[in-house]
């Protein structure tokens, strides 16, 4: 699964995410990836997420909305929402990771795999590719 | 802070040094840079965040590496089957697709349901018959397979192991 957040110099973010789902999928299954505020979401008033990972487990966990309601009513940070509502999808049983910015440019990522391939790029920022856990 | 931003994944899962020959990593390495450098053309020139998370995700649909668009995992049947979705912060608009064969790039089929209908999320046939109605780019469902990914089904399937099992494997 891949997938993009962006935040523009205006200020808005944005999301998307593509995946050709799981191998062997069967019975018209379908993943988080595609389901906005599971694997998917983008809000002005809090932050944008793509996720990946199995989507089962952030289709129940509605990750992508809930990590940004944690961020636009509790106050936290990207990183710390992030963390929380991953943590929460581990405990269900879920794995995978979840990219991050919000609307004054933060840049998070939290994932509970061995790695995640992922990178950022900002204005005036270094940019960081990466794909194993401890890079 | 910065006044632009850009964020990618292409997939996460057991991936580590050991399994990982340079060449893969050095493809891998270079479909995400090929993907940043896309969304940050867009926003470093004034674009929008929307057109610079699509002009990401479109690079990475293209590269094989990577489970989406070419380069996707195959299904129990043997077919590639896309599902994407983007949305923008600014409105909440929100577009997305399933089990979609023909689009080159679902990403912007995505989007053009979100732009070009009353819909969020269309499925199967008929969101390949809208794709073909707006004019995007079609291309034969056997653009999207790869020798990689059909090795990787007849391992499922010769092994009797979970998808689960397979896809945290390959990432």
């Amino acid at each position: 699964t891949v997938g993009a957040v962006a935040r523009d110099q205006a200020g808005h973010v944005a999301a998307a995410t593509s995946t050709g789902g799981i191998t062997g999928k069967r019975w018209g299954r379908i993943g988080d990836a595609p389901i906005i505020g599971a694997g998917t979401y983008a809000d002005d008033r809090a932050c944008a997420v793509s996720a990946t990972g199995s989507g089962e487990f952030f289709i129940r966990e509605g990750v992508a909305h809930e990590i940004c309601a944690r961020v636009r009513f509790a106050g936290e940070t990207l990183k710390q929402a992030g963390d929380t509502v991953m943590a929460e999808t581990k405990a269900l049983g879920g794995s995978g990771g979840v990219i991050l910015t919000g609307p004054r440019g933060e840049i998070a990522w939290s994932f509970n795999t061995p790695g995640m391939y992922r990178g950022h790029v900002s204005a005036g920022g270094k940019r960081v590719v990466a794909i194993y856990g401890d890079e | 802070q910065s006044d632009w931003t850009l964020v990618i994944h292409g997939g996460a899962g057991v991936i580590e040094r050991e399994r990982m020959t340079p060449e893969r990593e050095a493809a891998a390495r270079a479909g995400l840079n090929a993907a940043l450098d896309a969304g940050q053309k867009v926003l470093s020139g004034g674009g929008t965040a929307l057109d610079a998370v699509e002009a990401a995700v479109k690079v990475l649909e293209d590269d094989p590496n990577f489970n989406a668009g070419r380069g996707a995992v195959y299904t129990y049947d043997g077919t590639n089957e896309l599902d994407a979705a983007i949305m923008d912060g600014r409105t909440r608009a929100a577009g997305a697709v399933a089990g979609v064969t023909r689009t080159r790039h679902p990403v912007s089929l995505a989007r053009k349901v979100m732009e070009d209908s009353p819909h969020v999320f269309l499925g199967g046939k008929g969101a390949d018959q809208f794709s073909a109605e707006r004019g995007l780019e079609q291309v034969d469902p056997a653009w999207f397979g790869t020798p990689e990914r059909k090795r990787q089904l007849d391992e499922l399937k010769a092994k009797d192991v979970s998808w689960f099992d397979v896809d945290m494997k390959y990432g």
